[in-house]
This record gives structure tokens, sequence and C-alpha cells, in this order.
């Protein structure tokens, strides 16, 4: 059977304008921005505390807004990938 | 085989003898020592000045065989958000995963403990991200920390090898690989090594593997040390190269590092294999720095070789290079990466060419064969993306199908070259098909790109399925990587055949030991001449000669060198070990150790013989430099410890002790920030901590050490006031105040014990203590006696039993 997707209470981000832009953006839907992914710049890591770490459905909430924010070019909440040691 | 090495190199690291993949211990037999690390580490290469980092579940970073290689600027902790990549300890030492494979890399050589690390000498980090959820950002944040700075990331990990899954990078990872091959060391791009599957027992195959099948990636499969295949292989067409590790209970196994600072002989699997790969890599990239990704990976198609390793697919290409499904090019070849690298030249820019089938479905029906073809002409309507030389082929599918495992994926190269895509997997019942999934294949590497290629997709059912349900190949794509020019010819002849190894240049200080010249007799002493009519050597004076070589010159136009008992010669330069007494015309002998000097004295020296190191200060060549420089092994200098450190070692900024105001961080002097700052890594200054602090190892409030004036510690954080749930009280031995709990179920409190003023929900305040709701209904006269008598109340065990009742019955 096909395994179930894991949610978790992190996304990743695509948004335009810089670092005060994307803080700006998170504090307003209650997010903390964790800062640049790596090197990819315009990807932000963002965290929401007040959503279940773990969940095998979307969580809905005030936050799901920030999916139809038009600064948003590019936004996708982290699922957990089964990664085994070799 | 190899024959035992006379000049054999001796550690005294405890498992040295146990190292059997690196040397030969038994005198007198044969052993497996074809993978050339040794001859490697004789041409001088160790890794020195290569940053290498383990992408796993941490390292033990002062385990004894790593602290001195231990590069905190390589590390990161992505799962806790920190520089400090310690593994978490547990009982099962579940995350000792990375500590192994960094100690194949870098382990130190000769301190007595455990093993040598492939590139003993390289920098080692680890970038802790397994021990928590793995997500697309944590990958993509693991493959993308300190581009600049760490030249190999190492990662023996991946989705489930079960045979059934097929995963890969998410779109962000897949942009860090991308970004990492642009712009990673300073452009000349990231070296990602990968461990394959270890799913060989589930029928899994590597290419349903989207990270060692990524072009980005340098996927290592292992052999057993008799050449056979190993029980937990999987086999496809992206492994590049092979190493040993473990296989049967009878075979050697690889030695490693171990959490807790131990060793271990433990079953490696794939895994150790990816850490060796990046250590030979270290070691090339030491002879080479300037080689891009793709270097390295033209060096190891190259270089890698068949050798003994036994399977029945090895094929010769038409590029010539012979290539196996399990082994990709063979075993690594660490003397001839580093020979090879020495000399290379950048291969040509990379082209991409990709041709899209048409868009028409074609039904794969079972037990019969599917060929789609697709001619290509390398794109060489456009300079910008023509390929005529090939280096990897992917093939990007869109199949569906009822049950995925039954697929079977081959694709044949305009010169013949068959590469099996994918195997049968048994356990992969999938309906999901491929959709838009890319495999590929490093077959064809150096074979022309022009030509018929043809897909050939096999069904053939493993159990009972609808026979009127068939799969679809409903569109491929066909992406060709490669160059426009022979990525080797085009340089001209620097590329020789990788077997015809350079020889060293034998060391001058090694020639020039014997020649000890006398101080006593005079150079220009008198001898019976002897008759002789020829010309004379150029560097012979106006007395002429009796021979007519540089040695039978009666006195001598420059220097003359050596004495009656050695011989003497005349000689335009004086050699090493000598100085040019101009006055004399004689080259006249250095103190000993100098190599090169000005006068006779110890203090007049200009470099050093071999073992000895030139102190600037004092002109000499000393055995051990003194405190605030250290031994340069290459040059054979003191070189100066970097302006921060007290005391060095190997480089000028591995610090073993640092000046006033600063302190170690790993191997780095880092200023010792005053109160109220902590040290920033990203930005390497001090920078202030949140206003709750007055010491603190971030910028968060969660980061406080200790709080600044009138805030209060309560649980890691600085608050001016307690929160409700909270007292304020005093530490014993701790200056500051902090907030502490109250009781449980206790909202407020004003101290310790029953001290409650206001209970949580569900609970009652009696006798400044919070008692559940629920008490008995049915306490009579008698019983509330015996509580009361028993003083039950006032012991906290009983506070439950009845209290309320009681008390509210008087």
């Amino acid at each position: 059977s096909p395994s179930r997707n894991v949610f978790t209470n992190h996304w990743a981000v695509r948004i335009t304008g810089g670092r005060e832009e994307a803080d700006k953006l998170a504090s307003k839907y209650g997010f903390t921005n964790l800062g640049q992914i790596g090197g990819l710049d315009d990807h932000y890591h963002f965290h929401h505390s007040r959503v279940v770490r773990r969940s095998t459905f979307v969580t809905k909430g005030t936050h799901s807004f920030i999916h139809l924010d038009p600064k948003v070019h590019w936004i996708q909440q982290q699922v957990v990938k089964s990664r085994v040691k070799r | 085989y190899a024959r035992n090495d006379l000049n054999f190199v001796y550690f005294n690291d405890p498992k040295w003898s146990n190292m059997w993949y690196i040397h030969c211990n038994d005198k007198n037999s044969r052993c497996r020592s074809e993978m050339n690390i040794l001859a490697a580490w004789q041409r001088g290469y160790t890794g020195r000045n290569v940053v290498v980092t383990i992408l796993d579940d941490g390292i033990e970073r002062n385990h004894p065989d790593l602290a001195q290689n231990y590069d905190q600027l390589a590390s990161y902790d992505v799962n806790g958000n920190d520089y400090d990549p310690t593994p978490r300890y547990d009982s099962s030492n579940e995350n000792k995963h990375g500590t192994r494979c960094a100690g194949e890399v870098a382990a130190v050589a000769n301190n007595s403990h455990c093993i040598v690390g492939v590139a003993y000498n390289a920098r080692i980090g680890g970038i802790r991200m397994l021990d928590g959820d793995v997500t697309d950002v944590v990958e993509a944040k693991s493959l993308g920390i300190r581009p600049d700075y760490i030249d190999i990331y190492s990662a023996s990990w991946g989705p489930d090898d079960d045979g059934k899954t097929v995963d890969g990078p998410g779109p962000l990872a897949k942009q860090a690989f991308e970004m990492g091959i642009k712009k990673g060391r300073k452009g000349l791009g990231s070296i990602f090594v990968w461990a394959s599957g270890n799913g060989g027992r589930q029928g899994d195959h590597c290419s349903c593997d989207g990270y060692t099948n990524s072009i980005y990636t340098i996927s290592v499969s292992s052999s057993t040390e008799n050449g056979n295949k190993p029980w937990y292989l999987e086999v496809c067409s992206s492994t590049l190269a092979t190493t040993y590790s473990s296989g049967e209970f009878y075979d050697r196994k690889i030695v490693t590092t171990d959490l807790r600072q131990r060793c271990t002989d433990g079953h490696t699997g794939t895994s150790v294999s990816a850490p060796m790969v990046a250590g030979v890599i270290a070691l090339a990239l030491e002879a080479n720095p300037l080689i891009t990704w793709r270097d390295v990976q033209h060096l190891l198609v190259k270089t890698s070789r068949p050798v003994h390793l036994k399977a029945n697919d090895w094929k010769t290409n038409a590029a010539g290079h012979r290539v196996s499904h399990l082994y990709g090019f063979g075993l690594v070849d660490a003397e001839a990466m580093v020979v090879e690298a020495k000399k290379w030249k950048n291969v040509p820019p990379q082209h991409t060419c990709t041709k899209m089938s048409d868009r028409r479905t074609r039904y794969i029906r079972a037990d019969q064969k599917l060929n789609a073809t697709i001619t290509s002409t390398g794109c060489g309507e456009k300079a910008d993306q023509h390929v005529v030389y090939l280096e990897h082929v992917v093939v990007r599918v869109l199949i569906v199908h009822p049950r995925r495992g039954d697929l079977e994926i081959s694709l044949i190269s305009p010169s013949g070259t068959r590469s099996q895509l994918l195997a049968r997997r048994l356990f992969d019942n999938s309906n999901q098909g491929f959709r838009n999934w890319e495999f590929m294949t490093v077959h064809c590497w150096g074979e022309k790109a022009e030509g018929q290629w043809t897909l050939e997709i096999s069904d053939s059912p493993s159990q009972l399925r609808n026979p009127e349900v068939l799969g679809k190949l409903k569109e491929w794509t066909l992406i060709l990587y490669g160059t426009s020019q022979h990525p080797y010819h085009s340089h001209g002849s620097q590329h020789s055949r990788s077997r015809m190894l350079e020889i060293p240049d034998p060391s001058p200080t090694q020639d020039l030991r014997s020649p000890e010249p006398s101080q006593g007799p005079p150079e220009h002493e008198e001898e019976e001449e002897e008759e002789y009519n020829g010309t004379c050597d150029s560097e012979c004076g106006d007395q002429g000669c009796d021979g007519p070589d540089a040695d039978h010159c009666l006195n001598c136009i420059h220097f003359s060198l050596g004495n009656l008992k050695t011989g003497r010669t005349c000689v335009s330069h004086c050699p090493l070990g000598y100085f040019e007494d101009t006055e004399a015309r004689r080259c006249r002998r250095c103190h000993r150790g100098c190599e090169r000097c000005v006068g006779r004295n110890s203090n007049e020296c200009l470099s050093c013989r071999r073992g000895l190191f030139f102190y600037v200060e004092d002109n000499a060549c000393v055995e051990a430099c003194p405190a605030g420089y250290f031994a340069d092994d290459g040059q054979r200098r003191c070189m100066k410890c970097h302006e921060n450190c007290l005391t060095c070692v190997r480089d000028s900024d591995r610090c073993t002790a640092c000046n006033d105001g600063f302190r170690l961080a790993g191997m780095t002097c880092v200023p010792e920030c005053g109160n109220g700052t902590f040290f920033n890594l990203e930005e390497m200054k001090c920078s202030p901590c949140h206003m709750s602090c007055s010491t603190c190892t971030g910028p968060r409030m969660e980061e406080c050490l200790q709080c600044a004036q009138d805030f209060l510690q309560q649980d890691w954080r600085c608050v001016q006031t307690c929160s409700p749930g909270y007292y304020e009280g005093e530490a014993a031995g701790y200056p500051q105040r902090i907030c502490r709990k109250c009781e449980d179920n206790c909202l407020r409190c004003q101290g310790p014990g029953a001290s409650c003023t206001q209970c949580k929900d569900g609970y009652n305040l009696v006798s400044r203590t919070c008692i559940l709701n629920a008490t008995c209904n049915n306490a009579d006269e008698v019983f509330c006696e015996m509580v009361k008598s028993n003083r039950l109340c006032e012991k906290k065990l009983f506070r439950q039993f009845c209290c309320k009742t009681c008390l509210m019955a008087g």
C-alpha cells in the first residue's frame, strides 16, 4: 500500500524582496522565519509552533491563508521523508 | 594481486595491521592492495587542505582519531540548528553512523589510536541531519552548507532499500545539488559522493534511488575482498566506481572509528564505500585543487579498473571503457587518481542535449518487449547544446503500469551499448508507475551521442494480473550530457593512459647525502698530468683538462665540487647542501641539516634537509618548531601560526592554544566575546545576545547562559517576572534568581510545597494544595474521624484521600 504522507509544521516558501519581506510575511500568518534555505536565494524556512508537529493530514487554520498571499510565489508544507542509513 | 610492498609504511595505530584494503601485512602472501592508497600516500598525498564533510547523524568530534582533523567550519547541526554536530547518545548507539564514515575519510595517522583514514590529513566535519524528521528543507540545507569551504560532501543514506520504494530528492534538494555544482568550491563545483543502496537481498535497484541516480552524485558500490558481489549490493547503471567493503562472515571487514571513542570492524555495507571514495578524491584534490566536479567523475571513469571484481556483465563500451552494472568502472585506484589529477586539464564545458519522444501512447504488453526509439543528432544544430562525446545519459519516462515491479527497462546507445536502467523488483507492487522518473546510465561514457537510441521495456508478470490492464509508455525524453570537443584530446597529450604512472622525482637530498667534502685537502692539489689533446668540458678553466668530462678539468670556470677522495668536478652551480664560495671558486658544505645556505654556520641556512624545518628567526634548521610556529612538511619550514593562535599544528589556522582575548572553537581561535555578546560563526564577529541575557551562545532568548540584571531564569529563558505556575526563588551556588515550578496542578503559588494560591481547572485548593475534584463522596463520620485522627491530610500521599470531604464535614 502506498505510504501516507506525514506533514510537519515546517514550510518552504519562495518570496522575493529579501529577508525583511519574508519576516513580515511570516509574522502576518503566525510563522517564524528560520532563515534562508542554504544557498537558495528567495527560499525561506518557516515554522509554525501552533500547528501540530507531525500529522497525516494537512492542518487548516489561519496560517493556511499564506498559500493565497500574492507575495508568495511558491510554498510547500514539508513532508517527512523516510531516509535510511546504509 | 599486488606483491607485498618492501617500502612498507608502518603506522602505530592498533588496527593498522587489520587494514588489508590499504596495505599488505603478511610478507609471505599476496594481498589486496589494488586501491593503491599506500602508493598515493607515498607520492606525498594525504588530503592536506582538503575539506570533507559527512552528511549523517552527526560525528563524534572529540574522538581521538578525529579531533585533530575535525573542522568546525565544515560542520553544522541541522537537527538542532547549531554548530555542534555531536551525535545524540543513547543506549543502542543508534547515531554511530556518521562517526564511522568520518573515520574512513580522515582518521588521524600514527596516533596510537584505532585506524588510519584514507586521507588522514584532510579536514573532516559532520552535518547532523538524520537524527530528526528529514524533509526537503533539511536535505537542501544540509547539501548547501558552506559550499565555498567544503570540498566534498559524503552521504551514506537514502530512501528505503526495500525493493519497492522509488524516491529521490525533492525540489529544494535538487536545486541545492544544482547550486552546489554550479557555484560550490568557488565555481569548480561541490563534489557529492553517495553510497549506492544496500537492498540487494530485497532485489532493489539503485536506479530507484534518485540520489545515487543523479548526475551530480558519485555513486559508489562495494566488493568483497575476493571480488564477489556482496549480499547487500544493488545493481544499477548509475554506479560509477567501487571500493572494498564487508561481505560474508568469512570475508575480512573494514575497520573504522566508532561512537564513544572506540573502533569497530562491524558490517559496513556500501556506507563505508562512499567515504573511502571521498578520501581518494581528497587525495586527488590535494594533487590538483583546480579540478572541477566533472573532472573528478572523468578521473574516476578513467582510472577505476575491473581488476579481479567478478561480474558476468563486464563489457567494453564503444569508447573502450570496461563497465559493469555491479561495479561501474571498477575498483578505485588512488595512485592513478593522484597521478592523473596532477597533470589534468579541465574537461571542456558540459553541454546538454534533450530530445522528447512523440506523445503517442505505446502499450506495454506482458511478456513482450516494447521498443521505442529516438534519433539524436546530439543537437549539432545548436552550438551551446552540441554533444558529441557522452558523459551521463538520462532517460525521463512517464509510464503507467498496474504493477511497477514487473517492469524491466534497458537503453541501447547508437554504438550498441546496452544499459539496464531497471531490473524487475519482486517486492514492488505499486500501481503508481513512473511519473517523470529519471533513470541514468554512465555506461555510454565517452561514446558518440549521434544516432539512434532505443528504449526497451519488458513486462513480465510475477503474479496473476488482470490481463486487460496494460502498462503504457506515455512519453519519454532522452537527455544527453557531454562535450562537443573530445574531453582529453582537445588539450593536447597531457592525458596519458592512466596506468602509465609518472615516476616520482628522486629526492635531491637523497642524491646529495653522500658527497661529504673533506675540510682538509686543498681543491687544487697537484696531480700527475697525462697527455690529453681532446676538447675539455665547458666548465673547465684556463688550465685545460686531462679528459673530456667535467671531472677531468684541471681548474674550473665557476666552482669545483668534491675532493680527491670522493672525486672532484666542475659545476656551474653548487648543488643542494653546498654554498658557493665565489672567492675560492669552491662549493663548500653547509652546516649539517641545511639544504641551502650562505655560509658554514648553523645560522646561515636558507632551507633545510628532510626531517628538519627552517626557522626564519634564527636562519637555522630545527627538529621541532618553537611555539607560535608549525612545521610545514611540504616547505620544510617553520611557519607562523595565525596571529590569534598561541600554538598550532599543520596549518596556521589549526590552533591548539590561543592568545589572550581568544578562545578555541574546534581548531580556530575566535575572540572571547564580552558580556552581552557571543561569537557569531556566520559573521565571524561578536554579536549581541538577546536583551534578556548577560551571556549566551546565540542571539535568541532561548540561548542565554546567564540572565541580564533584573531578569530571572525560567526554563532556559530569561524573564522579567515569573510566569504563572512558577515562583521566584534562589538556586544554591547560583548567583542569579530563578523561577521555580510550583507544585503539580498548581496554577499560582507563593513558594515551594503547599503554598498554592490558585489551582488548574479540575482541581480544588485545599490547605494551599490542589487536589482533584473527583473526591470520594461516601465518607461517613467514622471514616472522617479515622482520616483526621491519623492526620492523613497532612501527608502528601493521602491528600487525595477524601480529605476535601472530611474537611468539609468539619
